[in-house]
């Protein structure tokens, strides 16, 4: 679904120049569920990033479904985005004057979806999440473990052919971390693939195989 | 140095109540490293804010050496604040236009410092979280796991009587979970009392002793 061929990202930053990705490798099978690993600072943000289209590689190419990325205009990367992935920030992103189900909710509105069957659908995820009793709820009025759960309900929502997750269970106590990579490993037998960059080893180990990032390189 | 007795904090939503914590009792004594687990939701950032003075209980009360917090005005509990307390926010709230250096000065300008003794000791306390090479990106140009350190180097910059972290090492690998940690039991070996609310196992047990907090109340 997703190929990145040795790609990497530079960042100016007056004279000097950032080296975030040096060399990155990474085919994103269909039915994929792959655990991305490493240092804090290594990579994996900026990995993730150019996988979903959200960035561009400073060189090398990632193609999505056949299609390079760089070649499409940033609407066509948009509109692909919306159709085909869900993303979870390790920021969340979430905004703050929505409540939980109506930002989960969003991604559907785009789609051909009923009013009705969206505010059913978010709900339903936002369930699967043990959020039911703060659908109302604004990002500010909830927990920090409870909005990072709100940013991965929001990316499941479209039901998207590959979830691109950049530490999903940072803010979570155990139990809730175990709940989500059920949810993940569910999702993934149901066809979903899954590229989820983590600290958290239980989660990696959980995926079906895993990559390291380690100083802008991929291994193996 | 902090007393907590019979706190309670209630959120009105709408014409329902949220009781965000139902009754705490929390003495954090001199020299003190606490940690407060629990599962996501249950009211430790409610409390970690409370024990602060950053936020005001419902019912039950506060002192903070002493002083009865919900007595005192915005601007002397801030002030006692600044001196006193090192806050690590869940959300860190740096300042997305300063550099990282800058952010950890901050609380350092209100302080009889000068200038060139602020910026050495933010030097030496973002060196001490692995980020000296990163003392002049923002927010923006830095990864998670970064932007954490940045919080943490914040909250130690001005050596408080007590540091309150709210999840320090959710965005961290293990190794560099492990450094902060050390730092964190350097700290109170050197007489700073801890209060750290986690989901990381390894921390909770790097700590003295242990308070849970389940559905809004501790135990013991
Ligand atoms: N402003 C608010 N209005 C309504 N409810 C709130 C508000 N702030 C927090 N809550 C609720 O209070 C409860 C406790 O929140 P708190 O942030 O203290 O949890 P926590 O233990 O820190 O969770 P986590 O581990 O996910 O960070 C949560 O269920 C949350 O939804
Ligand atoms: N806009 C930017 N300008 C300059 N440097 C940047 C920028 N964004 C990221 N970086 C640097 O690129 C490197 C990789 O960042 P990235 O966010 O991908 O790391 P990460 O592996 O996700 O880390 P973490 O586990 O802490 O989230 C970091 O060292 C970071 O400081
Ligand atoms: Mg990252
Ligand atoms: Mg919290």
């Amino acid at each position: 679904i997703v190929v990145a061929r040795d790609v990497t990202r530079d960042y100016r930053q007056g004279r000097t120049v950032v080296r975030a990705l040096r060399g990155a490798d990474v085919t994103v099978a269909k039915g994929d569920f792959l655990a991305v690993t490493g240092p804090s600072g290594s990579g994996k943000s900026t990995l993730l990033h150019l996988l979903g289209g959200v960035d561009l590689p400073t060189s090398g190419s990632v193609h999505f479904l056949g299609r390079n990325l760089a070649a499409m205009s940033v609407e066509a990367r948009a509109a692909l985005r919306l159709r085909q992935v869900g993303l979870v920030f390790q920021r969340f992103h979430l905004l703050p004057m929505l409540t939980a189900i109506e930002n989960v909710e969003l991604p559907l509105a785009a789609m051909r979806v009923s009013r009705r069957e969206r505010r059913e659908r978010a709900a339903a995820v936002l369930e699967r999440v043990g959020l039911a009793d703060r659908l109302r709820h604004r990002p500010g009025e909830l927990s920090g473990g409870q909005c990072q759960r709100v940013a991965i309900a929001r990316a499941l929502a479209n039901d998207p052919a590959v979830v691109l997750a950049d530490e999903p269970t940072g803010e979570l106590d155990r139990t809730t971390s175990r709940r989500v990579l059920a949810l993940f490993q569910e999702l993934n037998t149901a066809g979903t693939a899954l590229v989820v960059a983590t600290h958290d080893l239980e989660l990696a180990a959980g995926a079906r195989r895993r990559i390291e990032v380690v100083d802008g390189r991929t291994r193996p």
